[in-house]
């Protein structure tokens, strides 16, 4: 495993911390998107069937248990805390979310590389990844109060899926890697769609300005 | 091990 796969994987976990702080500590999820944290489960749920059938190493195992047991306990919290719920959102958690899971079943069946169960589902769960933080990016231009610890945890989530594109040309470069079209052009569309955001984020930071985007 | 297999991202 190289670096860059390492610091992202990291910075991921770091940004499931940064979002289990606040909905711990300060018992609020204001400006979460929970279509957001429900499509992540999932993404989780239908690319980690693998566990069943086969084994990488102890990190990967514990990786992959992590992120299943946090995004289930994170849309626990947001549904069903008798406080945590009340701070949701709700009213600007707009965005049609099934219309991107149907999207992504749909571009799973016509684009993947093996027909059968386990990889259509793994290739849907690189689909929907790839747009799951819409809903998210769409609340927080709604929200007009924009909280540190929801700015820093939507900035971690894209920084993971940049580092993940520089561990993508180390692995090609260095390890003589195969092209691997479908979770590359994923991650590259996920990237992207962070890239607004990145541009309000690091300009708030640097100007030491509250973060706002414009409607 | 290089080239193979896609999976052992997370």
């Amino acid at each position: 495993m190289n670096l860059f796969r390492l610091l992202g994987d990291m910075t991921h976990l770091l940004s499931i911390v940064v979002l289990l702080l606040k909905i711990r500590t300060v018992k609020s999820c204001a400006g979460i998107s929970l279509k957001t944290q429900e499509l992540y489960v999932i993404v989780f749920l239908t690319r980690y069937l693998d566990l069943f059938t086969k084994y990488y190493s102890v990190y990967n195992t514990a990786m992959k248990l992590v992120f299943l047991g946090t995004s289930i306990g994170i849309v626990w919290y947001m549904r069903y805390h008798k406080v945590v719920k009340q701070t949701y959102s709700k009213d600007e958690d707009t965005f049609k979310h099934y219309f991107l899971i149907l999207l992504s079943i749909i571009l799973a069946l016509l684009i993947h590389r093996a027909f059968d169960v386990i990889e259509v589902l793994w290739t849907f769960s690189l689909y929907l990844e790839a747009v799951a933080i819409l809903p998210q990016l769409v609340l927080l231009q709604k929200s007009r109060n924009i909280d540190t610890l929801t700015g820093d945890y939507v900035f971690l989530l894209g920084a993971y899926r940049a580092l993940y594109i520089l561990n993508w040309v180390y692995r090609f470069l260095m390890e003589n890697h195969k092209f691997r079209w479908i979770p590359w052009i994923s991650g590259l569309v996920q990237t992207a769609l962070y890239a607004d955001f990145f541009y309000y984020y690091i300009k708030s930071w640097k100007n030491r300005e509250k973060l706002k985007l414009p409607a | 091990a290089a080239g193979g297999d896609d999976h052992d991202e997370l």
